[in-house]
């Protein structure tokens, strides 16, 4: 049988984040780079807005519960901010 | 909300439907998105007219991947739908991802939830925190035949369009909060090793590893189950979960409903004139479920699926200082908890004493 699929490496889990946050909270297009030599302050920053909206502990981390809420089914709007 | 001066500075709107999905018949579509334009015209002044031969306030198509909005879709999954805030052009316009699979059921994705949520935004609504309202970003399985427009959705609308004409003020569900000193719960029972505490058409979801319980739709859990339950109690034995409303009751089998339910509770040994029960708990330790309707209480053999002989019997008898009424009842690590309005009688079934009276919510993590 094939191999099972091995763990997606924290790589993913964290480019998923990444691309929510910019979907969702604007990571990125307020200024700040992105990306491999991201400022630290803009992810965590945004994650904890993220965080706080959705009622979830304010870690500022990946945690568990942060990345289940990401992977659930949503509108494509933005949470903070508007489409115009 | 966006600022009202740039809500639409009309009350009579129109929408087109430019394409429909090939997962339902057109009918259904167009049924879909006018009852979802009704959620929003119910509860204000606004009118929605579908015109078909020119550019209209609402543009709604179905359309998958890169449409040319600066918005992608994403495949199966993940960003069902996106829509744009009043304006001229894209403003309002509402697209639906084809890669999904739209319904008129409780199957996901339901098409009508989903655009009465859109069309939310298409009016000017942003997202909002409030994790019962229709305007929460992630999509919420509920059963779309019983939807009402929560209170938050209606305050928000209200506050750019105004009231609706009606004479009645339409209201709407609220959401419960966990330290709400007053909450009354519906039901309360464990389930493996977890407490589950139903009010309305949500439960509070309490691991005892976590420091405090977790609010979720009734019918993420279980689609298929009324919201408003009147007891429910776990039966050790079998590992499921009993859930009664009215004359009826359904055993839950971890996120599964048993084959052959909902039942009725005459099978189990009421009287006819029992109409629906109030509580229901088993007690480990006597080997016996205890149901509670008004004044009076039943023991029943879970071995023998019997009432036990000489029940009913009063309540006020044999639990002495519990009122009547008995809104909820569980049984946790020896002890008897009984929930009446906001408050929790906590029960010592050897000695027959009240140990301690607490709020209803102390569970809860407050």
């Amino acid at each position: 049988f094939p191999a099972d699929k091995q763990d997606e490496p924290p790589a993913t889990k964290e480019e998923m984040a990444e691309n929510y946050l910019k979907r969702f909270y604007s990571l990125g297009t307020d200024g700040g780079p992105v990306g491999r030599k991201k400022h630290i302050q803009p992810f965590t920053e945004k994650l904890e807005q993220m965080q706080k909206f959705f009622g979830l502990k304010v870690t500022g981390t990946l945690d568990p519960k942060t990345v289940e809420v990401m992977e659930k089914p949503r509108c494509g709007v933005y949470d903070v901010g508007q489409y115009s | 909300t966006v600022a009202k001066s740039s809500a639409w500075q009309k009350k009579d709107l129109t929408y087109r439907i430019l394409n429909f999905t090939p997962d339902l018949p057109q009918a259904d579509v167009e049924t879909a998105i006018q009852r979802a334009f009704k959620v929003w015209s119910d509860v204000t002044p606004l009118t929605f007219t579908r015109i078909y031969n020119e550019v209209s306030d609402i543009e709604i198509s179905f359309t998958a991947g890169d449409h040319k909005d600066n918005s992608p879709f994403d495949g199966s999954g993940g960003i069902l739908a996106h829509a744009f805030q009043p304006g001229n052009g894209i403003g309002g316009d509402a697209h639906f991802d084809e890669d999904e699979t739209w319904t008129k059921t409780s199957e996901i994705y339901n098409l009508f939830l989903v655009a009465a949520h859109e069309f939310g935004h298409s009016l000017g609504l942003s997202h909002s925190t409030d994790q019962g309202a229709l305007m929460y970003p992630t999509y919420s399985n509920t059963d779309p035949k019983t939807f009402q427009l929560p209170q938050d959705d209606i305050n928000a609308i209200q506050y750019l369009y105004g009231k609706s004409s009606n004479p009645v003020q339409p209201t709407g569900p609220s959401t419960p909060s966990r330290c709400d000193p007053n909450v009354v719960f519906n039901a309360v029972t464990t389930m493996r090793g977890e407490l589950i505490f139903f009010v309305k058409r949500f439960l509070w979801r309490k691991h005892p590893q976590a420091s405090e319980a977790e609010l979720m739709f009734v019918q993420a859990f279980w689609p298929s189950l009324p919201t408003n339950i009147d007891a429910a109690y776990e039966n050790p034995i079998t590992e499921q979960i009993l859930v009664f409303k009215g004359s009826k009751y359904t055993a839950l089998d971890g996120f599964d409903v048993v084959q052959g339910y909902p039942r009725n509770i005459y099978s189990l040994g009421f009287p006819k004139t029992v109409k629906r029960i109030d509580a229901a708990v088993h007690i480990e330790q006597l080997g016996k479920t205890y149901f509670f309707a008004a004044k009076k209480y039943w023991s029943y053999d879970e071995d023998k699926k019997q009432m036990d002989k000489g029940f009913p019997k009063q309540i006020s008898n044999d639990f002495p200082g519990i009122p009547d009424k008995i809104d909820a009842a569980f049984y946790y690590r020896g002890r008897l908890y009984f929930f009446i309005g906001r408050s929790q009688f906590e029960y010592n079934i050897n000695s027959k004493r009240i140990v301690q009276v607490l709020r209803s919510n102390s569970w809860l993590g407050c």
